[in-house]
């Protein structure tokens, strides 16, 4: 573990932190892409299998947990308690058409081709493009709340900490694993507009505005 | 050597 990894994973927990406290204190899931929702839970469930059968500290496997944990929560109040405030019509994001692909980039590009290695690698993959409904929610609204934005900061920043994290870990351990760095770039890049728009007006008080 | 320690992140 480094202060990059722990600041990553602190980032992620808090991002979803927020997002369930946005929809349980607003009551409301208006400007959350339920699908980027959909695919975080597939990405959880794929990649955290190992909690039953590998034991590696208690710590990852708590926040496993609390990871699962927190998605399920997040599905549940978005598609059941709160279901009437979900912003169906702009959240039309096709997530097939991220699935698709994910599924056989993993067949084709992955460490080990065994049950467990393919379901990794395409977890990995996955988590780079889960957030494209949820951007593509905002961009289609036109603005995000400022909760929201601080939601998709923190979120966005989990895995750019994760990027400094897989530097640091080639030069002091020489360990790297190039299909979580590539996946990790993309995810990054992803957001970098967002972290734009984000730095230069949501910290000035300003609502997030895409420009039309 | 990287398949085992790959599993420690999250």
């Amino acid at each position: 573990m480094n202060i990059f990894r722990l600041a990553g994973d602190l980032s992620h927990l808090l991002a979803i932190i927020i997002l369930l406290l946005k929809i349980w204190k607003t009551r409301s899931c208006a400007g959350i892409s339920g699908k980027s929702q959909v695919l975080f839970a597939i990405v959880y469930l794929t990649r955290y299998l190992d909690l039953f059968t590998t034991y590696i500290s208690l710590y990852n496997s708590i926040m496993k947990i609390v990871f699962i944990a927190a998605s399920g929560a997040t599905l549940y109040l978005m598609y059941v308690k709160f279901k009437a405030t979900y912003d169906h019509n702009h959240d039309s994001f096709r997530i097939e058409f991220l699935l698709i692909p994910c599924v056989i980039l993993a067949l084709i590009i992955n460490h080990d081709f065994t049950v467990m290695e393919i379901l990794w690698t395409f977890s990995i993959y996955l988590e780079s493009v889960a957030i494209l409904p949820q951007l593509f929610l905002v961009s289609k609204t036109g603005e995000a709340e400022s909760i929201t934005s601080h939601y998709l900061f923190a979120l966005g920043s989990y895995r750019a900490l994760y990027l400094l994290n897989w530097i640091y870990r080639y030069m002091a351990e020489s360990h790297y694993d190039l299909i979580a760095i590539f996946a990790g770039v993309v995810q990054t890049i992803l957001y970098c507009d967002f972290f734009y728009l984000y730095i230069t007006k949501v910290l000035k008080g300003k609502k997030l505005q895409l420009p039309a | 050597r990287i398949e085992e320690d790959k599993k420690d992140e999250l």
